[in-house]
């Protein structure tokens, strides 16, 4: 563990409390995409498959436990709770996230360190992981202004893995035969995809104003 | 043998 993945697991810590936050309190996912939500439960599950079988850490147990469950409970939160559900603006949230899904499983069992079930399913949520926010970004341009909650989620959500690359430069100079290929180039497409609401964002802190996506 | 990949990483 080294100071970089802490930060990028905290900052990644941070966004899932903001969206539980924003729709405990508000009882509303206004601006949310279910289908990013979705494709992040994906994520967890087909890459902490092998929660109970290989033991690393009490840390790495429990964030895996809380990433899951906190996934999984959004999106049952805005399919199942009533005044949640309610406010999910469905006929903007028309992302075809079921292409993603294959075309990132295709890459898996094409691209991966080892042409096992865990490794396959591993590389599948790394790349699932780097387009999982399409479907949120898009619906941020559609819905054009954004609530301070829903953009301070995007914004851990893209820091966080912007932190695990300087966790892999770190850690390919400290440590030998570390490499990480397929999560750092996925890594850098994935916060590549957040460039330029990295830039309206900082824009709107600057000076000050709401946060507006060009449409 | 390879050394199956650990993942220590979340």
């Amino acid at each position: 563990m080294n100071i970089f993945r802490f930060a990028g697991d905290m900052t990644h810590l941070i966004s899932v409390l903001v969206l539980l936050l924003k729709i405990y309190a508000t009882k509303s996912c206004s601006g949310i995409s279910l289908k990013t939500q979705e494709l992040y439960a994906l994520v967890f599950l087909s890459r902490y498959l092998d929660l109970f079988t290989n033991y690393i850490s009490l840390y790495n147990t429990l964030m895996k436990l809380v990433f899951i469950g906190s996934s999984l409970a959004i999106v049952w939160c805005m399919r199942m709770h009533h005044a949640v559900k309610r406010s999910y603006d469905k006929e903007v949230d028309t992302f075809r996230h079921y292409y993603l899904v294959l075309a990132c499983f295709v890459l898996a069992t094409l691209v991966n360190e080892q042409f096992t079930l865990r490794e396959v399913c591993w590389a599948f949520s790394i790349y699932l992981e780097a387009v999982a926010i399409l479907p949120q970004l898009v619906l941020l341009q559609r819905s054009g202004n954004v609530d301070n909650l829903t953009g301070q989620y995007v914004f851990f959500l893209g820091a966080y893995r912007a932190f695990y690359i300087l966790n892999w430069i770190y850690r390919y100079f400290t440590e030998q035969y570390f490499t990480r290929w397929i999560a750092c180039i996925a890594g850098i497409v994935q916060t590549a995809l957040y460039a330029d609401f990295f830039y309206y964002y900082f824009i709107s802190w600057k000076n000050n104003a709401k946060l507006q996506l060009p449409a | 043998g390879t050394e199956a990949t650990m993942h220590d990483e979340l």
